[in-house]
C-alpha cells in the first residue's frame, strides 16, 4: 500500500483545491510559520476517519471548514481525497471495493452543521468501509503513523494504560 | 487476545532495546508490563538509561533525549507492523545536529516498507528528502503547494539541495 | 484587592494589543475576562487572530503562531513589572528564521531593565548574545560549563560570533 | 537587582562545583541534548525557592541530587548558591539581611531525606526571608521570569483561571 496523492479543497486554510503527489521514499514539506504544513498532516488523518475535533486541533468538526480571510469568504464545505496504490484484494473486497481497480480514491467531505460524507472512487460508502481497508495494515486510529506536532514526547508521559492500545494496534 | 498482545510485546520490546542502545550508542533501555491483574488491563512502562548516566524516571531525561528515546520506540513498534505510511510532523524541532543525523539514518531503513511524509524546518532533514514541497501563503491566510525541484545530495554532510521554486 | 489586579489587567491588555499587531504586522488581539462572578474569581481568556486571517480558537493557530503569541504576552506583562531577570528555555525552538528574528527584535527592548539567560541551539539567538557559555558532558553524566569567548556581532544578518573553546 | 553568579554542587548532572557569571544583557547558554542547560534553569529556579518537584522534572525532591555515574557514587547533598547584587535597602530589611552588604548570596541545600536548608549570605534563614527579598519584584512562584522547555505554549493552553495567578503577581 502506498500513498499517491492527496487533493485538498476547503480543509483549514486551503481555499482552493491543492493537490500533492507522493513518491516513494522520503516527502518533505516545508515552510514559514502559520503557512499550512501540519494542516496537510491534519487533512490526511482527517480523510482516513479520525473522529475526534481535538486531535485536529478544533473544538468542533466544522471548524475544519475554510472560515474565510479579509478577502475571501468561508466555504460551506471542506473536501479531502487521498489516492492510495497497491491495496491487496482482501483488503479491496472487505471495504467494497471492486477488485479491479489497482487504486483507490477516499474521499471525504464536512459540512457545516458537522456531517460528513464518506466515498470510495466516487461511491458513496460509510466510515466503516473506510476503516475495513485498513484494517491490520498499521494506520489506523490508534497507531503511531501520524505524529502530530509537539506529540512526540506523549508516548512517554501518556498513561501506561493508553499506550497499550498502540501496541494492540500492532498486533 | 492475549496471545497475540504478548507476543506482539516481546517484539517491541526486544526491538526497543536494541534501537535504544543504537541510537544512544550505548545505555539501557525497557518496556515493563505494570503490575498487577490481567495482562490484557496492563498498562506499559518505559524506563530509559542514556550512557554512563544512571536510571531515573524518564521524566528527568532532557527534551531531546526524550524525544530521541520516543523515536526508537516508534520505530520498534513500526518494526513489528510497518506503517504503509508514515507523517511525521516536526519530530527534529528539539534535536541537536547529531541527534538529527542519527535519527535520519536509522529513519532510511524504513525507507524500503513505508513511504515517509515529514513536515521539517531543519536543512538536514531536508536533505535527505526524494521529494521537497514547499507550503506558502503568499495571500494571508489562503495556503498554496509549490513543489521544489530538488538534487538529492547523498552526502549527508552537505545536504544543500538545489532549490528551485 | 480588586483594583490593583484591574489596573494591572487593563496595562496588560493594552500592551499585548499593540506587541501582538508589531510582533505579527498586523492582525489583531485581546484579553478577555471571563463571565460571571466576582472580577477576582474570574478567569482571562486569549484571543489572537493573525493579519487577514479569521478569528479562530487559539488552538487551531499553528505551532509558531501560538509560540509568536505566547511570547507577546510574555512580553506585555515584563511590561508591566520587568523581572530583573528571566530564565527562557528553547523558546525559540518552533519558530522560523524570519520569527526569530523578530522575537531578538523585541527582546532587544527589555535589556534596558532586565538581564536574560536564554538556552538556545540556534544560531541567530546566539548572536545575540553578550556572554556565552558552552555546556557539556565530557564524562558522560557529568556537567561542566566553559565559558565560550565571544565577539558580539552587531550585524544580525551575519550572526557568526567567534568562538574559541 | 541582577544576577552576577550561579554557583552549583551535587545538583542534578552537576557533580562538580561549577560557577556561572552573568553580565548585564544577554546570557546565551548552549549545548547539545542532554548536557545540563535546562539543568542550569531548574537550579536558578530552586534556589529562588521552587517547592514542586514536578515543576524541575523530578518525583521528590531528593531527584535533583545528583545521582552517580557508571564512574562516580551518588552524593548525599545538592547545593545551590545565587548570588545577587543591587537589591534595594527595603528589600534586604525585610529578609534579615544587613543593609551594609550591597551583594546578597542565597544558598540552598537539600538532602536524601528531602529535607532543605536555606541561607542568606551563609547565615541560616527560612524559605519565606528569601520570599521576602523578591516581594513585588516579578520574580516569584507564579511569575512568568523563568519559562521551561516546552512551556510557553501552556501560557495559551492553561485554564483561564490559572492565568490571573500570573497577573495578580505582576500587580
Ligand atoms: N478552518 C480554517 N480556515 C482558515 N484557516 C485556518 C482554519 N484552520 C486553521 N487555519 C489556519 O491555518 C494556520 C495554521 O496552519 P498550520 O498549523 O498548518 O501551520 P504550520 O505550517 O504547521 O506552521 P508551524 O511551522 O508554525 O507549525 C493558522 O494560521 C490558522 O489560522
Ligand atoms: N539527579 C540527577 N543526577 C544525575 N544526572 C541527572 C539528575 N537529574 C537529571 N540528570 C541528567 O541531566 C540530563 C538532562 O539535562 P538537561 O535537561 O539540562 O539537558 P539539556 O542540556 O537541556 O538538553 P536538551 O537540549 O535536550 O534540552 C539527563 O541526561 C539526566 O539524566
Ligand atoms: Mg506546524
Ligand atoms: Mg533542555
Amino acid at each position: 500500500m502506498y500513498l499517491k496523492n492527496l487533493t485538498v479543497l476547503g480543509f483549514k486554510s486551503f481555499a482552493e483545491k491543492t493537490s500533492l503527489n507522493f513518491q516513494p521514499g522520503v516527502t518533505a514539506i516545508v515552510g514559514p510559520n502559520g503557512c499550512g504544513k501540519s494542516n496537510v498532516s491534519d487533512a490526511i488523518r482527517w480523510v482516513l476517519g479520525e473522529q475526534s475535533a481535538k486531535a485536529l486541533r478544533g473544538g468542533e468538526m466544522a471548524d475544519i471548514i475554510f472560515n474565510g480571510t479579509d478577502s475571501r469568504k468561508p466555504l460551506s464545505m471542506a473536501e479531502v481525497s487521498l489516492t492510495i496504490g497497491g491495496i491487496d484484494g482482501e483488503h479491496l473486497t472487505a471495504a467494497g471495493v471492486e477488485i479491479a481497480y489497482n487504486e483507490v480514491t477516499l474521499t471525504r467531505r464536512v459540512f457545516r452543521d458537522g456531517s460528513s460524507e464518506y466515498f470510495l472512487n466516487k461511491t458513496p460508502c460509510r466510515l466503516r468501509d473506510i476503516q475495513q481497508l485498513f484494517m491490520g495494515t498499521g494506520v489506523g486510529r490508534s497507531s503511531y503513523s501520524i505524529m502530530a506536532q509537539g506529540n512526540i514526547t506523549q508516548i512517554l508521559s501518556s498513561k501506561p494504560e493508553d499506550r497499550r492500545v498502540v501496541f494492540e494496534e500492532a498486533a | 487476545t492475549r496471545q497475540m498482545f504478548l507476543e506482539t510485546f516481546e517484539k517491541v520490546r526486544d526491538n526497543f532495546r536494541q534501537m535504544f542502545v543504537e541510537i544512544f550508542g550505548g545505555g539501557k533501555a525497557d518496556l515493563i508490563l505494570t503490575e498487577g491483574g490481567d495482562v490484557l488491563e496492563c498498562g506499559i512502562d518505559i524506563v530509559a538509561r542514556p550512557p554512563g548516566k544512571q536510571l531515573q524516571s524518564i521524566s528527568l531525561l532532557s527534551g531531546g533525549e526524550q524525544t530521541m528515546t520516543a523515536v526508537a520506540l516508534l520505530f520498534s513498534i513500526y518494526q513489528v507492523k510497518p506503517s504503509p505510511f508514515c507523517v511525521l510532523d516536526e519530530l527534529d524541532a528539539p534535536l541537536d545536529e547529531s541527534n538529527i543525523n542519527r535519527f535520519i539514518h536509522v529513519l532510511q531503513r524504513f525507507l524500503v516498507h513505508s513511504q515517509f511524509v515529514i513536515i521539517t524546518h531543519n536543512k538536514r532533514t531536508i536533505g535527505m528528502a526524494d521529494v521537497l514541497y514547499g507550503v506558502t501563503m503568499q495571500e494571508h491566510g489562503v495556503s498554496k503547494i509549490v513543489s521544489v525541484k530538488f538534487h538529492k545530495t547523498h552526502d549527508a554532510s552537505n545536504g544543500n539541495p538545489l532549490l528551485e521554486p
